[in-house]
């Protein structure tokens, strides 16, 4: 049978939420050189069973929402990033060296239920 | 913030929040990088973090390290025409263990293309230090590596320093810098004389050298992916 699904509303349905990094709010603006800062965006929101099935979440989480759906003691699924992006960033260390360097995974482009 | 900024530094590979004395050029090359970086970023075009396209090797972290040798005033210079004699050392620990070194790149700037006088012709001389000072000694040059002429005191000259800064990165004892002596060549009248004295004090003033070295994070990046025949 069909399974009512909650009525979240959609604002707090899983998806990015827009996070910039401003390396002055650190106090590093001293030693990056560049970027000013970056937007590294973060994943929030719920993972209702609906959701699952259109969001491009994984199967574990269909069946995570299905079982939660029929038992609430089993946790909900989640909002993680599903594709992330690298940023470089140039910096002077303290030996005056001038350092360019590639991080992987630092900028969350999507969201999705896992 | 305290603790959660150490964490932080830690995944940036930093064990302290740098506090540079002074601020040092940005190479055109790592500005040129990050920035087309950045562009593809933008863009959404892929990128292979771990190759450095412009320079043709497999990397990803990059590195200048400025000279942070001095200039030897030596009583019996080599010979008549020498110009100037300076010793060149990097601080190669700052290359962490679990980086492959895949590029050293020695920078001589020997300064700004200036046109009032295209001369006079130069001959470089590059040796490896192989003896440590002892005291305020004049270190001795050894082993002769770099022999090159140059035609007149401007623009920036690339030699590449890989085998030497691999052996100086496995044996840190042996990094004891290089030599570096310029000399003019050609015959002494009065006229290159006062050149010569000229060249040497406008070398001693913008000579700037510098090591650009790329290392390659086995944990970051993995074997390139060649396609098996």
């Amino acid at each position: 049978s069909a399974i009512p699904a909650n009525k979240a509303s959609c604002k707090n349905l899983c998806h990015r939420h827009q996070l910039f990094i401003n390396f002055r709010d650190l106090g590093w603006q001293k030693w990056i050189i560049a970027p000013k800062g970056f937007m590294a965006n973060y994943c929030h929101g719920e993972c209702p069973f609906s959701l699952t099935t259109s969001l491009n979440s994984s199967n574990y989480a269909f069946m995570q929402a299905l079982m939660h759906a029929v038992d609430p003691e089993t946790p909900q699924a989640v909002c993680i990033p599903t594709k992330l992006s690298p940023i470089s960033m140039l910096y002077q260390d303290n030996d005056d060296n001038v350092i360019l360097r590639h991080y992987e995974d630092m900028v969350v482009d999507e969201c999705g239920c896992g | 913030l305290q603790f959660q900024e150490y964490v932080f530094l830690q995944f940036l590979g930093l064990d302290k929040v740098p506090s540079p004395q002074k601020f040092q050029p940005v190479p055109y090359i790592l500005k040129k990088i990050f920035q087309d970086r950045e562009a593809a970023a933008i863009t959404g075009g892929s990128q292979d973090l771990c190759s450095v396209k412009d320079l043709g090797v497999r990397g990803n972290v990059l590195r200048l390290l400025p000279d942070q040798g001095f200039y030897l005033y030596s009583k019996n210079l080599s010979q008549a025409s020498s110009c100037l004699q300076k010793l060149l050392y990097f601080n190669l620990p700052a290359i962490k263990d679990k980086e492959q070194l895949t590029m050293a790149q020695l920078g001589l700037d020997l300064g700004p293309n200036t046109y009032y006088n295209l001369g006079p012709e130069l001959e470089l001389a590059l040796f490896l230090v192989q003896e440590p000072r002892v005291g305020h000694s004049i270190p001795k040059p050894g082993k002769l590596f770099v022999l090159k002429s140059v035609p007149w005191p401007q623009g920036v000259l690339h030699f590449n320093l890989l085998d030497v800064a691999k052996d100086w990165n496995n044996n840190p004892q042996k990094n004891l810098g290089l030599f570096l002596e310029i000399l003019v060549k050609g015959d002494r009248d009065s006229g290159v004389n006062f050149q010569l004295e000229d060249t040497c004090a406008r070398l001693r003033h913008s000579l700037h050298a510098s090591l650009l070295v790329v290392t390659l994070n086995s944990e970051q990046c993995h074997p390139s992916s060649r396609k098996r025949r």
